[in-house]
This record gives C-alpha cells, sequence and structure tokens, in this order.
C-alpha cells in the first residue's frame, strides 16, 4: 500500500520520507543502525549477520554456562525434557535479556526466534513479526549438530544495490536499463570502498539480476537468469559489465 | 517486447585483503 493510499484509510496515520540517495530509499542509517544493535547481540555468542536487519546468534555456550541459569538445575521443567529443551528455555532468558539490552542502549526493538536450528528459528521471528511489527530482527540457534552452523560474521557477506519499476514504470529500452545500471554500480562502488576503507575487504563476484516479463505474455513465468562475472573494482567497469550480463541474460531470455 | 520490473547488482565472495 503506497503512502496516500494509507492516508485515505487511516487519515490520522503519520507517514515520514525517507532519505533519497538516486531516486531510491537511502538505506545507509538502517545499515549503520543494524551495527549498532549486533554489537550489543554479538556480545552473548556467535553472530552471523544474516541481512541489514537480520542476525543469526549462536547462544549455544550461553545457554550450557550462563551463570544462575544453568539448564541441568531449573526446577520447573517437565520430567520428560531433555537437556535441549532445557537449552531453548535458558535461550529464551537469555535473548529476554538480550532485547532489554538492545532497548536500553539503542532504543530500538527486537523480534526473536529461538529454535535448534536456524531455519526453525527464523520461522518462528516470522511468525512473531505477524504480531509485533519490530524494526530488527534476532534469531537464536542453540545447538550446532542441526543443520547449518551459525558462521561468526559480524560484516555482511554481500553488497547489494536494487531498484524497482512496477506497473507503468517497467524499462522497456536498452538505454533506460543501462541508466539504471549504472545508478546501482555507483551506489554498489559506494559500498564496496567503504568496506575496502573500513574492513580492508574486496569482493570477488559481481552478480545482475533482473525480473522481467514480455510485453506481449505479461503471465509468462519465464525467470530472466541471474547472470555472474569476475568483479573488477572501478565504477565504469562495473557499469560495463553490468550491462553485458544484462545483455547477455535478456538473449537468453528472450530465446 | 520485454519489460523489466527489477533490477539488482551484488558484489559477493568477499575476502579479506591478505
Amino acid at each position: 500500500m503506497r503512502g496516500h493510499e494509507a492516508k485515505q484509510v487511516f487519515p490520522e496515520i503519520q507517514l515520514i520520507q525517507v532519505p533519497v540517495v538516486r531516486v531510491k530509499a537511502d538505506l545507509n542509517t538502517c545499515r549503520n543502525a543494524g551495527s549498532e544493535v549486533v554489537a550489543v547481540l554479538s556480545r552473548k555468542g556467535r553472530c552471523e549477520r544474516a541481512s541489514i536487519d537480520e542476525v543469526y546468534l549462536d547462544l549455544t555456550d550461553a545457554a550450557e554456562k550462563n551463570s544462575g541459569v544453568d539448564p541441568k538445575n531449573m526446577q520447573n521443567c517437565r520430567k520428560d525434557a531433555d537437556h535441549h529443551d532445557k537449552l531453548l528455555a535458558c535461550g529464551t532468558v537469555i535473548v529476554a535479556e538480550l532485547r532489554t539490552q538492545v532497548l536500553k542502549e539503542t532504543d530500538f526493538t527486537c523480534s526473536a526466534g529461538i529454535a535448534h536450528n536456524k531455519e526453525t528459528a527464523w520461522r518462528g521471528k516470522a511468525a512473531r513479526m505477524l504480531w509485533h511489527q519490530h524494526w530488527c530482527l534476532v534469531v537464536e540457534h542453540c545447538k550446532r549438530d542441526h543443520g547449518e552452523e551459525v558462521q561468526g560474521c559480524l560484516l555482511p557477506k554481500s553488497h547489494g544495490s536494487e531498484k524497482t519499476f512496477p506497473g507503468p514504470r517497467a524499462l522497456k529500452t536498452i538505454a533506460s536499463v543501462q541508466h539504471w545500471l549504472n545508478d546501482l554500480c555507483e551506489e554498489l562502488a559506494e559500498c564496496l570502498g567503504s568496506d575496502l576503507d573500513q574492513n580492508k575487504r574486496i569482493a570477488q563476484t559481481l552478480t545482475l539480476h533482473a525480473r522481467a516479463y514480455r510485453s506481449s505474455d505479461s503471465d509468462s513465468q519465464k525467470n530472466f537468469s541471474s547472470k555472474s562475472c569476475p568483479l573488477m573494482y572501478g565504477t565504469a567497469k562495473m557499469q560495463e559489465d553490468a550491462l553485458n550480463l544484462f545483455q547477455t541474460g535478456l538473449h537468453e531470455y528472450l530465446g | 517486447g520485454w519489460r523489466i520490473t527489477g533490477l539488482s547488482v551484488s558484489a559477493s565472495k568477499i575476502v579479506e585483503i591478505p
């Protein structure tokens, strides 16, 4: 729902204008705010940043060792609760403390899902989000022997820049695609430059994604394949490579 | 003809400079 539509349904709604750069929402404020939250969360366990506002947190050790919350001595657990059930219970206590600490130090609220593996925890978090529209999401992982392990990674594993063109704003010429790819590559180059300066990191692969449909067949389910190539630093080179990737993808898409 | 309703570019396989 767009702002003017929301205003019709809820006249009292307070709308704010987010910062805009290159006719796109500027997410740098959110990105930096996310780093503040991650800094607090990472005190309790291995932390893997999953997106701009999501992290996986492995609290296994904290749940096992947290002083005063020893799962072996929990008196209120059911008799058939096994060790892993008790770890989850300890996890809820730790997450509650973390959420309080995040709120106290950053003013942000978090939603959490707690489970023995990342996927289930993520689903739990998603269910909670239906009822609690919090800004930042925390997912906890209490056991390492089910599913993928939480990777210790406080920095993002990739950088991206995207733009949607809904309805009549859909692009239909190579020139318009090139214009937007140039903008997106500029933004991506800025992120890469910051990462290089601040963290001494470089990216090695450039990937282009596009959503497309044929004007004569708007119900087509055919996907525009993602295309990748080695990433060469330099905005102009990235812009050139992105356009080449697009044209390769378009060629395949059109068969 | 074709229509593009979304574009994204991303950079991955990020490593620290040795």
